[in-house]
């Protein structure tokens, strides 16, 4: 079977390291909410992009199981196909066994010869993975390795590295927000999907008023919406393409609004220093919008996807024992 | 009992390749239009 991960790869940013096999064999992954398949590159691919990155050694590890069925998995610039295989899977000490994973063998053109990371992995709910496999942290929840059935992602602003970011299996980290978790449910198991009822320009609510849907994605580093919405949220923040993408003039950022999300009763204000990603281009500062068009066609859309512009703002936990969604203002 | 997965953060692709002056080649190469300019033209057209 095929899905639909959202994933904007152009913007990753922040990886974790996880090793797969015995000996084990390292791979930089991204922890992606909005799918639910882990993949790396095997010794079988041949695309540019596996020159580029680390393969998986089927071979050269003792507690490699063959599965062998094929998968596949579309992305909005090309698709990744491989076979399905079943090894230990290892983070930060917690070890998976038996974890079924994708070995990819072909990767999208130059999709991901650029990336800085090698594969992904997914925390979405099981509905979503490509092949039917059992996701990482449902075995993780299944063979007893966590106390609680509860991930939580911890995004640090800070500019150098965003070091302190943390994936937190098991529970989550109270110092990393202030007050106290709004607990959101979950409208639909398959992306951590949870339902809007508004989006606030400035004092005005501008777009979903009467409610919408959007998913909260690690995966997505910007927050994206309808493209016809978008492009009205861009005029409203003053933003203009600039060289095929939207931008702002960074000097006016004190007079632009801030952009909220109304759910659940709870408003969860971005400030233009949240949504605007500044960038140095030859010396002149440049400074980018945090959003960006992307329609997702029904059954699956339309959506909303709070990506890491979002979550960089609010520490977001993921209770997959009571089908919820928390979030509060990090520090 | 939690496990901490400490995250790093690297340079994403597209503020290399804005870095590189190719990122305008890339969206055209990739067929991705980012402004929904097309979209506009083909109403005016």
């Amino acid at each position: 079977s095929t899905n639909e991960p959202l994933i904007n790869y152009l913007d990753m940013e922040y990886f974790g390291t996880i090793s797969i096999g015995s000996p084990p064999q390292n791979f930089t992954v991204f922890f992606d909410t909005g799918s639910s398949n882990l993949w790396v590159p095997s010794v079988y691919c041949t695309s540019p992009a596996c020159k580029t990155h680390p393969v998986f050694h089927p071979s050269q590890s003792s507690t490699y199981e063959e599965v062998g069925n094929r998968f596949s998995i579309h992305y909005g610039t090309g698709s990744l196909t491989g076979i399905i295989g079943a090894d230990q899977v290892s983070v930060e000490g917690l070890t998976v066994e038996g974890q079924q994973f994708g070995e990819s063998v072909t990767e999208p053109g130059q999709t991901f010869v650029n990336a800085e990371f090698d594969g992904i992995l997914g925390l979405g709910y099981p509905s979503l993975a490509a092949g039917g496999v059992t996701p990482v942290f449902d075995n993780m929840m299944a063979q007893n390795l966590v106390d609680l059935p509860i991930f939580s992602v911890y995004l640090s602003s800070d500019p150098q590295g965003g070091s302190g970011s943390e994936l937190t299996f098991g529970g989550y980290d109270p110092s990393h927000f202030s007050g106290s978790l709004n607990w959101i449910p979950v409208t639909k198991q398959g992306y951590w999907q949870i339902a809007l009822d508004g989006i606030q320009v400035g004092d005005t609510v501008m777009f979903c008023s009467e409610g919408c849907q959007a998913i909260v994605d690690t995966g997505t580093s910007l927050v994206t919406g309808p493209s016809d919405k978008i492009k009205e949220l861009q005029g409203a923040i003053g933003a203009t393409p600039i060289d095929g993408e939207y931008a702002v003039n960074c000097a006016t950022l004190n007079t632009m609004p801030n952009v909220a999300f109304l759910i659940n009763g709870v408003s969860y204000a971005l400030s233009p220093n949240a949504y605007i990603l500044p960038d140095l281009v030859d010396g002149m500062q440049y400074c980018g919008s945090g959003f960006q068009g992307l329609d997702i066609p029904p059954p699956a859309g339309p959506l909303w996807i709070l990506g890491d512009v979002f979550i960089r703002q609010f520490y977001a936990v993921f209770d997959r024992g009571n089908n919820q969604v928390g979030l509060a203002p990090t520090v | 009992a939690m496990h901490r997965v400490p995250l790093r953060k690297h340079q994403s692709v597209r503020k290399k390749l804005r870095a590189q002056g190719v990122l305008s080649d890339f969206w055209k190469s990739q067929n991705l239009d980012m402004v929904q300019f097309s979209e506009s033209c083909r109403m005016d057209q």
